[in-house]
């Protein structure tokens, strides 16, 4: 037999600088837990469906990683949790996004999967659909914790002093870009003469 | 975000991956984790992925599919696809990891940002839990 489980909670700045000792020993412990939750199913000659499900479920209830409780808060104050799960041996999918009730998200994507004819439900109608088939349903204040709450008080007071970018600047009329010339030419750079490179996002600021 | 693949005994794989999202969104902001073959993808032909990272980047790349597709069209084995792929959403700026898992039990974790949650478990009881690169 081949069983094998992998899991991750999360990328980012994990730094030992930022981390303590309990710290450490808390999220160590948090992903051995969820480690034995899925094993055991695959022992127990469970699905690898059942294995991820179970593993993704005991990630969500535990506050410390961004998933189900203690997942990060939106501008708005709010908790709005995604989710996905795909079958390897039917290519059968399912996934949920921006539900704000449902306790275990993934369980909401497997339903989506099994239960329906779709693959992405969000929103309201992912949570009517969620609560038709049975999910556990909480308050939205289930999902907080202080220390993610606090995340977004720093990430909105370092907006704050942010130059506003194109998302936030109100509607106003600007000059019609220049038609570009017919006659190309070509810069060293292999760029053709007048290319600006699009300003998606503001350098340095990813969150928001 | 968090994320799971395994093997079972009957040979498939299965991915999983849930989130909070970004910190601060806003306008319904979703990343890659619910948009299949970008956060989460499984096929027991190749692998079986999750990803966790700066899903805008993830999504342009297809990051699960293209880890997947790497494997069935190119033959690369799921370390080096997975690493390829990573290197191309590196390319265009964005940062994070993916877990993946093939069909013989091979594993990957690879991750460009400072550190990721990750461990694994496989047949014979070898497990290890890492955080840092």
């Amino acid at each position: 037999s081949r069983i094998t489980l992998v899991i991750h909670g999360g990328a980012g700045t994990i730094t030992r600088q930022n981390m303590t000792p309990e710290k450490e020993r808390a999220y160590t412990e948090a992903l051995n837990q969820a480690l034995q939750a899925g094993y055991t199913v695959l022992q127990r000659g469970g699905t690898a469906l059942d294995a991820v499900e179970a593993t993704v479920r005991v990630m969500e209830d535990s506050p410390l990683f961004n998933a189900g409780k203690g997942a990060v808060f939106t501008h708005d104050g709010r908790n709005e949790l995604d989710a996905a799960v795909m079958d390897g041996q039917t290519l059968k999918a399912g996934a949920v996004a921006g539900v704000t009730v449902v306790r275990n998200p993934i369980s909401a994507a497997r339903a989506v999967m099994e239960k329906s004819e779709h693959v992405l439900l969000t929103g309201t109608g992912a949570e009517q659909f969620a609560r038709e088939k049975g999910l556990t349903i909480v308050e939205p204040g289930y999902f907080y914790t202080e220390a993610r709450y606090q995340q977004l008080q720093k990430a909105l007071a370092s907006e704050k002093g942010a130059v506003p970018d194109q998302l936030n600047t109100p509607t106003k009329t600007t000059p019609a870009a220049p038609v570009p010339t017919k006659t190309k030419t070509k810069t060293k750079a292999g760029k053709p003469q007048g290319y600006a490179e699009p300003p998606i996002f503001t350098e340095g600021r990813k969150y928001g | 975000t968090v994320g799971a693949v395994a093997l079972d005994q009957y040979g498939n794989l299965a991915a999983a991956t849930s989130t909070g999202g970004m910190t601060n969104k806003r306008y319904g902001r979703v990343g890659d984790a619910p948009i299949i073959g970008a956060g989460t993808y499984a096929d027991n032909q190749t692998c079986a992925v999750s990803c966790t990272g700066w899903g805008e980047y993830f999504i342009r790349v297809g990051v699960a599919r293209d880890v997947a597709a790497r494997m069935e069209y190119g033959r690369q084995p799921l370390a080096a696809a997975a690493q390829a792929t990573l290197d191309k959403v590196a390319q265009l700026g964005g940062d994070g990891g993916l877990i993946g898992l093939d069909r013989q039990g091979n594993i990957t974790m690879p991750f460009n940002s400072e550190g990721m949650y990750r461990g694994y478990i496989k047949a014979n009881g070898q497990t290890e839990v890492l955080i840092y690169k």
